[in-house]
């Protein structure tokens, strides 16, 4: 891991006694590939290095009888909080329904989490409906459905209705008078690329003038996060992100390459498949695990 | 756009940079450096458009052995299974493959081993009907490898050519769930001498260096026989195919490249290389 990797380089220099710039250059090479290892951005992980470079010369390594250790510690902390700083938490409405959009690519986890989400806000004392705003995966909103009911929680009968912009328009409606005050949507899987399917995302956006607009993202995602998080965030203003699937052995540089790109948090994390299986987002555990 | 530039550290740092970015992996992409530095003195080679044509030679060259054609022929039944992590696209490749088998004149049964998650057989059992196959399935929640059994019996009494077997999705690190594969591995070898013909492990394109370690996992655990690499109608490259393939000397099958049925085409080390760099 990189800890090891790091002592190995310092071990080396210090029977030297003293680390100059070279060293430190040999140190960020090891922490490159630790982040490109864990799938951070190439671009991103070039910016981290050369600004982590500029604290890793300065006399808190340099005198540090531990270097790799400071250095760890600094790479860490950066790391957290670059992906930390900002407002976690899912922001209410003052007039009901809170609107919340599940968006991402096919395959990320948004109708499960869709699921998860209204469970957690229904034991935090909400009064969520679930919407199966995709009309053309096989079997999707039986799958919403069957979710829904497994928790109990009131899921919207879209009946034959395709249009997906009309669907979540009368869902909104029957929440608003049944007194329900979440209304979480869970949209098709879509290509970032397609052009048809963004502009559908678009009207959804324009019509429903959701509150929290969430982009579902596997956390294995590789290199790829940065399109997918710009073309989300270009077409629909993004609010946070939610991490999936962190219950594997992925190492997450996603997390970072998507936070460093359009700046905004990752507000929660899925880790298994069970309904019961969401977290907040801890920005200093993701951070060691970026780094290996 | 490489037209005039000078053979440099940083014309080849760009070129690295096009690989790491495909999700080539930074051992991989050095490997190729170097093959390519090495082979780029020994043909004296000036001009940088040729040293991107190396670089596609020797990445071609990991790749061509290595692709090759589904084996669906000669079981009584064939029996295919397909396995994967959550989400990758397996359901959907079943319906895409039965479809394209059915086409070649293949009769098919769709084997619903998902018996997990929500409506993952209602999910199949549309793929079934667009497809022409049949479709055996047991209750939501039984044994998977029951269902399996199942399914080879209907296919030997109905005269069926294939058994396609769909899985839930599970992550490579639940011990668990891989030995429930492994199980359903031993019902299908125990019906069927020489089965399964095809242990199909789907990848998504999307996907970064983890991909790797799933492919390890399942192939230490169950031996898969091919990938089918999906998602590649988006913008990521599935770069990590490369380190797979050449690591595990695992044949890439096939690719998806969409959502529709028809979206299924065999794997082409060319055009694969090609869009790799575009
Ligand atoms: N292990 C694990 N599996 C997850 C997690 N979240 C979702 N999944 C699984 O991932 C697969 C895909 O989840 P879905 O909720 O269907 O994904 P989706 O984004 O709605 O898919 P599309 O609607 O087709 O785009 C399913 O097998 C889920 O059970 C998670 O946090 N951990
Ligand atoms: N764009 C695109 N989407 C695909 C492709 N293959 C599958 N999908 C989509 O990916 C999503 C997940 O597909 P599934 O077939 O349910 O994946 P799975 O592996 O069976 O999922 P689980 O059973 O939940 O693990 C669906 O929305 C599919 O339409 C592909 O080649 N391209
Ligand atoms: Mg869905
Ligand atoms: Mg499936």
């Amino acid at each position: 891991n990189l800890s090891n990797r790091l002592e190995v380089v310092f071990k080396k220099l210090r029977s030297r006694g003293k680390l100059n710039e070279a060293d430190i250059k040999d140190a960020m090479r090891e922490v490159r590939l630790a982040m490109l290892e864990a799938d951070v951005n190439f671009k991103v992980v070039k910016d981290f290095v050369e600004r982590v470079s500029q604290r890793a010369v300065g006399q808190e390594v340099l005198e540090s009888l531990t270097p790799g250790q400071q250095v760890i510690k600094i790479v860490r902390d950066e790391l957290a909080e670059l992906m930390g700083g900002i407002q976690s938490k899912i922001q209410f409405s003052r007039n009901p329904p809170t609107i919340i959009l599940m968006t991402g690519l096919q395959g990320s986890g948004k109708t499960t989490t869709s699921a998860k989400l209204a469970g957690k806000l229904r034991e935090e004392g909400h009064r969520p409906m679930l919407v199966p705003a995709d009309p053309r995966r096989p079997a999707a909103v039986e799958q919403l459905s069957i979710l829904g009911g497994d928790l109990g929680i009131e899921v919207y009968q879209s009946g034959k209705e395709k249009n997906a912009v009309k669907i979540c328009t009368k869902a909104r409606d029957q929440a608003s008078r049944q007194n329900l005050d979440v209304l979480i949507i869970d949209t098709a899987g879509r290509l970032h690329v397609d052009e048809e399917l963004m502009k559908e995302l678009q009207a959804i956006n324009d019509k429903l003038k959701p509150h929290e607009n969430l982009l579902v993202v596997d956390a294995m995602t590789g290199q790829d996060a940065v399109n997918v998080a710009q073309q989300f965030n270009q077409a629909i203003r993004v609010d946070g992100v939610v991490l999936t699937k962190m219950d594997g052995d992925a190492r997450g540089g996603a997390a970072l390459s998507i936070n460093a790109t359009i700046g905004k948090p990752i507000k929660f994390v899925g880790v298994g498949e069970k309904l019961d299986q969401i977290e907040p987002f801890h920005p200093d555990r993701m951070a060691s695990r970026i780094l290996g | 756009v490489l037209r005039g530039r000078v053979i440099n550290d940083e014309l080849l740092g760009d070129l690295e940079e096009v690989m790491i970015t495909a999700d080539m992996g930074v051992p991989t992409t050095t490997r190729i450096m170097e093959d390519v530095r090495r082979k780029a003195s020994e043909r004296s080679i000036r001009e940088a458009e040729d040293i991107i044509d190396l670089i596609k030679e020797s990445i071609g060259e990991s790749l061509k052995d290595l692709a090759a054609p589904l084996n669906v022929e000669g079981g009584d039944p064939a029996v295919i299974m397909v396995l994967g992590v959550n989400g990758v696209g397996k359901t959907t490749t079943i319906g895409k493959l039965a479809y394209n088998l059915r086409d070649n004149g293949k009769k098919v049964i769709l084997a619903a081993g998902d018996t997990f998650r929500a409506a993952a057989i209602e999910q199949l059992e549309v793929w079934a009907d667009r497809a022409g196959a049949d479709i055996i399935k047991g209750r939501g929640g039984g044994d998977p490898s029951a269902v399996i059994y199942d399914s080879i019996q209907a296919a030997r009494s109905r005269n069926c050519d294939v058994v396609i077997a769909d899985t839930a999705g599970r992550l490579h690190t639940k011990v668990n769930l891989m030995e429930e594969l492994k199980k359903m591995k031993r019902v299908i070898n125990r019906e069927v001498k020489g089965a399964p013909h095809e242990v199909l492990l789907v990848l998504d394109a999307t996907t970064g260096q983890n991909a790797v370690s799933q492919a390890r996992v399942f192939h230490e655990a169950l031996g898969v026989t091919g990938i089918a690499l999906t998602k590649l109608d988006g913008t990521a490259k599935g770069g990590v195919v490369v380190s797979i393939v050449t690591e595990l000397d695992l044949p890439l099958k096939l690719i998806g490249i969409g959502e529709k049925i028809d979206d299924l085409r065999p794997f082409d080390p060319a055009l694969f290389v090609e869009a790799l760099f575009q």
